[in-house]
Parts: structure tokens; C-alpha cells; sequence
């Protein structure tokens, strides 16, 4: 009985363990969706322009984005270097990683709040290998996984 | 004899689990691997960019600044305190040991 | 160059994960909170 007990605890770990590498792998997919969506989505508006667009129009991955309010005061400092910079802000910002920005673009066709439409579902599946397409039909059913449960 | 088929029922979920989780890993690993692949192939790198105007829409109203920095370069955010003249003091500090580092500002305005 | 301060939150370029930003972000809108 005492053998069951510890049992049934290590079956609970394995399972919390499992769900949280389930969570971390659908992240993965998503980023590699979004990232492969973008190079289709460039590649295409490039061929069908003739041209690349000016590079001082663009910002090339991977970067880090600080957005805030356009009433506040940005004060920066940069050494002469160009190795480090200041930033005080007198308001609140909010720093989000490019796959962030790629997903509000839309480039991951919406499978993070499980809502994808057919065509793009098939999309989405033909930017992951088949082995993992059974995710992708999953995160389309809803069946999202919230890494931040399972983090301490 | 309850208790000892609950065992056995037990140790080979336990052995199922493990061979999923040991599934998960691998797969994990091989999508790690892929990302970045993809990411550093040259063709790839070529499209691998967002515009001013991709920006803006998803931000829209609000001032933007894209950091691109070198691989390890830190970026510290301490936490708010309360400055001088009562109001609060938000920061931000890159630090680059790898080569300079580039801020651009974005403000559709 | 300023010190590191003891209570910050880190995050490296191609080395840490989002979840560090997302933290950077609660502690932010935390401190707005209170």
C-alpha cells in the first residue's frame, strides 16, 4: 500500500513533467510556424514587387521590442561605444521578444488562442514536419497548453 | 490482490508515461535544432525581417524601440523605485560584451 | 557604467527565454499597481 502511495505520486510528477514539455513543445512549433510563415510572406511581396523594400524600412530578426505610451519620457544614454545604453522611462513599457510580435501579426494564424480557419490549418501543418502535425490539429481544437501554469 | 493489481496497473502507466516523456524530449530537441537551422540559413536570414508598418499596426499609438543587439548581450530591468520627485523610475540597461548595439526608434508620428 | 542592482531581472540576447520578459512585464505593471 505504502508502494501504491509513492507510486501514484511519481505517476503525478510524470504527468505535471509531461504536460509542461507538452506546453513548451507547442511553443516551439509556434515559433517555427510564425518564423516560416514570415520568410513565405516576404519572399512572396518581394517577387510580387520586383524588389526588396528599403533596408532602412525594415528591422531584421532577431530583436527585442520596448513599447510605451507616446506621453512618455524616454531619457537615453549610450556610451561611445555603442556597448551599452540607458533607458529611464518615466511611465510603465513592456519588453516583448520578435516571436511575440511575429504571433500578434498573426503569422502563427491564431493556433495560440486555438482559433485557425481550415485553410489555414493546412497551412500551418505544411510548416512543421507530419511527425508533429498532430499538435498543430490539437492547438487548432483549443488545446492549448499554458506554459506559465506549470512555471514556479 | 486489489492492492497488488493496483501495483501493477500503476508501474506500467508510470512505464507509458515515461516512454511518452522520453518521445517529448526527443521531439523537443529535433524542434530546437530545426528553429535554428532555419533561422541561420542564409536564404531564410534574407526574409526573415518585419516592417515599420507591421509594427506600427500591431503597436498602434504607442512609442516602439527594436533592440538589435549581439548573442549574450544583457539587458537589465531593475525593479521601479520611487525617484526624488515622487514619481516613479523605470529603467532599462543593455550591455553588450560582442559588438555595438542598435536602437531604432519607431513612432508612426 | 552602472552596477548591476541586486533586485533586477536579467534577460540575455539568444540565450534566455520569453518567460523572462513576461516576468520583466508583471513586475512592471505590479509596481503600477501598487
Amino acid at each position: 500500500a505504502q508502494e501504491c502511495q509513492n507510486l501514484e505520486l511519481e505517476k503525478q510528477r510524470r504527468i505535471e513533467r509531461i504536460k509542461q514539455k507538452r506546453a513548451q513543445l507547442q511553443e516551439l512549433i509556434l515559433q517555427q510556424i510564425a518564423f516560416k510563415n514570415l520568410v513565405q510572406r516576404n519572399q512572396q511581396t518581394e517577387e510580387e514587387r520586383k524588389s526588396p523594400p528599403p533596408r532602412s524600412s525594415v528591422i531584421q530578426l532577431p530583436f527585442i521590442l520596448l513599447n510605451t505610451s507616446v506621453r512618455t519620457v524616454i531619457d537615453c544614454s549610450i556610451s561611445s561605444d555603442k556597448c551599452e545604453y540607458l533607458f529611464n522611462f518615466d511611465n510603465t513599457f513592456e519588453i516583448h521578444d520578435d516571436i511575440e510580435v511575429l504571433k500578434r501579426m498573426g503569422m502563427s494564424f491564431g493556433l495560440e488562442y486555438g482559433k485557425c480557419t481550415p485553410e489555414n490549418l493546412k497551412t500551418a501543418k505544411s510548416l512543421v514536419p507530419k511527425s508533429l502535425e498532430s499538435y498543430v490539429t490539437g492547438m487548432a481544437d483549443g488545446q492549448i497548453l499554458n506554459q506559465e501554469q506549470f512555471t514556479c | 490482490k486489489e492492492v497488488l493489481d493496483h501495483l501493477q496497473r500503476l508501474k506500467a502507466q508510470i512505464e507509458d508515461l515515461e516512454i511518452k516523456e522520453k518521445e517529448l524530449d526527443q521531439q523537443k530537441c529535433w524542434l530546437q535544432q530545426s528553429i535554428k537551422n532555419i533561422s541561420e540559413d542564409p536564404t531564410n536570414s534574407r526574409f526573415a525581417y518585419i516592417t515599420h508598418e507591421d509594427l506600427c499596426n500591431c503597436f498602434s499609438g504607442d512609442t516602439l524601440l527594436t533592440v538589435l543587439a549581439p548573442s549574450g548581450t544583457q539587458l537589465e530591468v531593475p525593479v521601479p523605485e520611487m525617484g526624488q520627485n515622487g514619481q516613479k523610475k523605470y529603467q532599462v540597461n543593455l550591455r553588450s560584451q560582442s559588438g555595438p548595439i542598435q536602437v531604432l526608434l519607431i513612432n508612426k508620428e | 557604467s552602472c552596477p548591476s542592482p541586486a533586485s533586477a531581472i536579467t534577460y540575455k540576447f539568444n540565450g534566455s527565454p520569453s518567460k523572462n520578459l513576461q516576468a520583466i512585464n508583471s513586475m512592471i505593471k505590479q509596481g503600477e499597481r501598487m
